[in-house]
């Protein structure tokens, strides 16, 4: 359902240039639960991003469930972000004043669901992450964890069939890292489609198969044995 | 140097109250290196933002360096947040639109060193935590993991006395969070108190002693036998 080819991300500041991204290519098929692991700085928010159509690349092409993106229009796009694909931000991208609620319910107001529908499904989704008690909580009024978790719901409520999750437990202790890990895995499941990049081994060894960057190059591919 | 009595923090939001702190004692020798852990929610930051002389306790006492700091002036209170102690935020804190090199220099800018001393410990500082190719970059020019060793150089800069860090390596690989320990271990054996909440087990591994909260309570205080 992924397949990227040649991908470059370039950054030029002056007289230098950053290559984010230096010749990535590789499929991923649908309803695969993949880890991205690699040093800070080797461009693995680049090329999610790249995937989760939030940003284009230097060059290269992306194809999306065959569809080739660079060839997308503006509305189209906008409909594969707010349907096909949920994104959990590295660095949450919360709204500031609004609560933990609105916050997850965004991305249904957006799509004209009915107050009542949103509110249910919002709660049942804060719920999920283990934040039952925080509706009204806004993220300064939530620990750093809780804030991760919110970004988590927010991602899930619409049920995208892909997820793009950029190191989503980082804030995490164990025990909530890994419920986080359970509500993953039974969404991969059903069926939906995976791609989480983490710094952590054991929450990598949750997917099936790991992709290691450095220096913006894919340079380990390995498939994990599930028990 | 470090010691609190029967700390307590609510959070009052309408008629629900949330206890973040909920009657907390310790006391922290000079020169100790301690790790906090515990689930995301268990008051960490919240203790944290006290030591820190960044919020003040519901009740409670806290004597840093033998002052009762709710005796201590605003004035007096500035002078220990700018000199005694440096603080790295779980999420940052970075000024947007300033470089990696200007955001490190800023304490520095506010004790009125002078420029030239202040370019070249600011560079210095951001070099040891592995971003001497990064000075001129802003905060949405960085990885996750950079900005956030950007924040430890800043606190860092000073050569505080009294470290306290939230998460430090909550965006680092295993290679630059290990980095960063090398760094916190040399402060310590220069005789710098450190006081680093963690989720991760390996890091707490790295102080002599681990200090596990949970639900605003400290439940277990173990000394590591150090290799
Ligand atoms: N301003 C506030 N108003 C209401 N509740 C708050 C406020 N700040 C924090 N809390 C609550 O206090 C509790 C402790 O928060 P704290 O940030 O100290 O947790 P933490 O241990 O640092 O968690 P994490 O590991 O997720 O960073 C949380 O349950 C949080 O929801
Ligand atoms: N807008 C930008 N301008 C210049 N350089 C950039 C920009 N954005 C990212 N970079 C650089 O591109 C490289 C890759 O960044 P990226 O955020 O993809 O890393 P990462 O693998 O996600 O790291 P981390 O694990 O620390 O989050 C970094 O070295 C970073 O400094
Ligand atoms: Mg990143
Ligand atoms: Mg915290």
């Amino acid at each position: 359902v992924i397949r990227v080819d040649e991908l470059h991300k370039h950054f030029t500041m002056g007289d230098t240039t950053v290559r984010a991204l230096d010749g990535v290519s590789f499929t991923i098929a649908k309803g695969c639960f993949v880890a991205i692991m690699g040093p800070s700085g080797s461009g693995k928010t680049t090329l999610l991003d790249i995937l989760g159509c939030l940003s284009r690349p230097t060059t290269g092409e992306y194809w999306l469930a065959g569809d080739k993106v660079s060839n997308l229009s503006d509305r189209q796009l906008a409909r594969v972000r707010n349907h096909e694909i949920g994104f959990v931000f590295q660095n949450f991208n919360l709204l500031a004043r609004s609560s933990a609620q609105v916050n997850v319910e965004l991305p249904l107001f957006y799509d004209g669901v009915a107050r009542r529908d949103r509110t249910r499904r919002a709660r049942e989704a804060l719920t999920a992450v283990g934040l039952g008690d925080r509706f009204h909580h806004c993220p300064n009024e939530l620990s750093g964890g809780q804030r991760q978790r919110v970004a988590i719901a927010r991602a899930l409520i619409n049920s995208p069939s892909i997820i793009f999750a950029d190191e989503p437990t980082g804030n995490l202790d164990s025990a909530s890292g890994n419920s986080i890990m359970k509500l993953f895995k039974d969404l991969h499941e059903k069926g939906h489609t995976i791609v989480m990049v983490t710094h952590e081994r054991e929450i990598a060894e949750h997917a099936e198969r790991i992709m290691s960057f450095r220096d913006g190059r894919l340079v380990t591919d390995e498939w994990l044995h599930q028990n």
